[in-house]
């Protein structure tokens, strides 16, 4: 089973078109092996993408280093799965 | 496991596995056999059945309605809202005077989870699983997005050609076999007058085109049901949504679902996309299936009950 560990979903906000494209340049970028949840449309308008723990911090300083602004919308995911499967196994029990 | 004897104890606050679904799909069937049937439309790559579930009163061939959610896999809140959905219809027959009267001359089609095998394989392999799971011949990457594979734009801007991505449009237009066998029985059937397909998450009620920015014929008229719908939606909790044709609201999408519906001549196409905004995204808490069921079932009414009121 496939685990997640350390992966965060980060919330990037594209202020102008440059960041957009920016962004969009990511989705190219296989060797991060992101995962966009809510994909590059216009600027202002949120990007939610997880990014596993290997590539956490070039994607980090990559945003950062172009200005661009993002926040963490999950701290580690699988924290979250795990209490998801939980209420699934108690609930069946 | 103390399974539920009858829909009535079905746990709908909860998310459940592939089996629990298919054999509340059943019990449904077993308990309501005047109203409700199964058809199994086809088999997945990994060969489960493609279950549908046709909720009719009788009359050969109606007009219908088509729903269906779960066609990407990890949107987990959808299966739920599906599963809720059908409940809620043979709850609501005899007692809601909209829903009795759309019943008594439409039939319903609903079905739940539309991408099997990888709704199988979130719960058992890997919970961010999208697609489907056809492996792709030359590459180690598996699975084609199914709201890709549609022979509408099929290939375009909007889509990947690379397997290993998350939009990756496969071979061909139809070659996932969870898309062809809902494109045979849309052709079979004839009579189809609104197709919504439903996905999570991020609250928005989209009417084609994705693949162009050429405006849809009947782009005024979806608008202005569209508005209606997420208006009755946002009356019960306040939950606020977009709305607008694919490619304006959010991005180009090629070989969408519901460009291949509308144009089919399915003229009230939609996609949704529930609950949240992003505090969770895909990983939406169980307490908010029902919330996100009920609120979404008032705008599916909206759109049920225009198309029963404007027959085409």
């Amino acid at each position: 089973k496939e685990t997640f560990e350390g992966h965060q979903v980060l919330r990037i906000v594209p202020k102008d078109e440059v960041q957009l494209s920016l962004i969009k340049d990511l989705e190219d970028m296989i060797e991060f092996e992101l995962d966009f949840w809510k994909g590059v449309t216009e600027v202002a308008s949120p990007v939610d993408v997880r990014v596993p723990l290997h590539s956490l911090q070039s994607i980090k300083i990559y945003l950062e280093t172009q200005d661009i602004l993002y926040s963490i919308m999950i701290e580690d995911l699988q924290v979250m799965l795990d209490e998801e499967q939980e209420e699934i196994d108690s609930a069946a029990r | 496991v103390a399974e539920p004897r009858n829909t009535d104890n079905f746990d709908f606050s909860r998310y459940h596995t592939i089996s629990e679904i298919y054999s509340f799909q059943d019990m449904l069937v077993a308990e309501n056999p005047n109203l409700v049937s199964k058809i199994v439309i086809g088999q997945s790559y990994e060969g489960r059945p493609l279950n549908v579930l046709k909720f009719s009163t009788g009359g050969t061939n109606r007009p219908a309605i088509w729903m269906d959610t779960g066609i990407h896999s990890r949107e987990w809140v959808t299966q739920a809202s599906g599963t809720w959905f059908a409940k809620k219809i043979v709850s609501d027959y005899g007692s809601d005077p909209a829903l009795t009267a759309i019943l008594n001359k439409m039939d319903i089609f609903l079905e739940i989870v539309t991408n099997p095998d990888g709704y199988y394989f979130t719960h058992n392999s890997n919970r961010m699983w999208r697609k489907t799971r056809k492996p792709n011949p030359g590459s180690k990457c598996v699975g084609v997005d199914p709201n890709r594979n549609w022979d509408a734009g099929f290939g375009g801007p909007g889509a990947s050609s690379n397997p290993c991505s998350e939009t990756y449009h496969g071979p061909q237009a139809n070659s996932e076999p969870e898309v062809k066998s809902i494109v045979d029985f849309v052709k079979s059937h004839g009579n189809i007058k609104a197709f919504i397909s439903i996905h999570s998450y991020s609250q928005m009620l989209l009417y084609p085109y994705g693949y162009t920015r050429t405006p849809a014929k009947d782009k005024a008229e979806l608008h202005a049901l569209a508005k209606k719908a997420i208006t009755d939606l946002a009356s019960l909790y306040g939950t606020r949504y977009r709305y607008g044709s694919i490619v304006s609201t959010i991005y180009q999408a090629s070989g969408g679902t519901i460009d291949w519906t509308y144009n089919q001549g399915i003229k009230y196409s939609y996609t949704f996309e529930l609950r949240d905004t992003g505090r969770y995204g895909f990983i939406l808490p169980a307490n908010q299936i029902i919330p996100t069921a009920n609120e979404t079932w008032l705008a599916l009414m909206a759109i049920m009950d225009h198309t029963y009121k404007n027959p085409y």
